[in-house]
């Protein structure tokens, strides 16, 4: 049996608004370590990788592993049923059709339960080895998200350039070009605003920006995106949660 | 022209 409590429902909230977009049928493997997903998006561009580990829940229990296929469409309705600052448990049978999610009111005895019908989904897994990226760059979540949608204004791609004392996004296109340079830079008082590059071999590659579009929703998750990068392979963005992560891995786009 | 690869030609499913 899974029995997981949040402290607050925003958690859960956040993630499913991050990764709906993407894909939206998926199976949330639980296990005594936490829950995990992973899932690659109709056009198998992008695939996207989450671990919710036991730690992030205030209790938490799974005695065995139990797979929740779940339409993330319907699971962000019901999701947004609840307050951010509930407590949310998630509660599912060791073989079920549906997944019960209660939401506790916590300055009133309210409480709240719905239920989720659950679906056989058919997915593959994508074996992925750790690997040394020749990049790995760590700055604000928030900054990479407006660099992101402002040079969508203006190509469908986005092409990042990494040396070891800058990083470089770019944006050709019809109507004209754009570029924003980052320098790396240590803030003391306040960490979140750093900007660390990790160097092997300098970058160059190029994504699809509809493609990041989806990916910057999880800039509400972590205060800074962990973006590793190696030429000629698909790139990693990870939001880091308490205790897990998001990740995105993203297939480049290549000069023919 | 620039082409979009997919993850597939760099992960195996097992």
């Amino acid at each position: 049996m899974l029995e997981g409590k949040f402290e607050e429902a925003s958690l859960l909230k956040k993630v499913v608004e991050s990764i709906k977009d993407s894909v939206q049928l998926c199976n949330f493997v639980c296990s005594e370590h936490g829950i995990t997903v992973q899932a690659v998006d109709d056009s198998r561009v992008l695939l996207v990788s989450l671990l919710i580990g036991n730690e992030v829940f205030s209790d938490y229990r799974c005695d065995r592993n139990i797979t929740l296929g779940v339409d993330l469409k319907s699971f962000a309705k019901i999701i947004r049923c609840g307050g951010n600052d509930d407590y949310l448990t998630l509660i599912a049978e060791d073989s079920p059709d549906s997944v019960t999610l209660v939401f506790e009111d916590k300055n009133s005895d309210r409480i709240s339960e719905y239920s989720l019908k659950l679906m056989e989904i058919d997915n593959e897994f994508l074996k992925i080895d750790d690997m040394d990226y020749d990049s790995v760059i760590k700055m604000p979540s928030i900054d990479f998200q407006k660099i992101c949608r402002d040079l969508s204004t203006l190509s469908e791609s986005l092409q990042i350039l990494i040396t070891k004392d800058s990083i470089k996004f770019m944006a050709e296109g019809e109507t004209g070009n754009g570029s924003v340079i980052l320098k790396p830079r240590t803030d003391i008082d306040k960490p979140e605003q750093s900007i660390t590059v990790k160097l092997n071999n300098a970058v160059n590659s190029t994504f699809g920006l509809k493609y990041i579009a989806d990916i910057v929703k999880g800039t509400s998750l972590s205060n800074q995106i962990v973006i590793k990068i190696s030429n000629r392979t698909p790139a990693l963005f990870e939001y880091k949660l308490q205790s897990g992560y998001l990740r995105f891995y993203l297939a480049p786009k290549f000069e023919d | 022209g620039i082409k979009q690869t997919q993850i597939e030609e760099y992960y195996y499913s097992f």
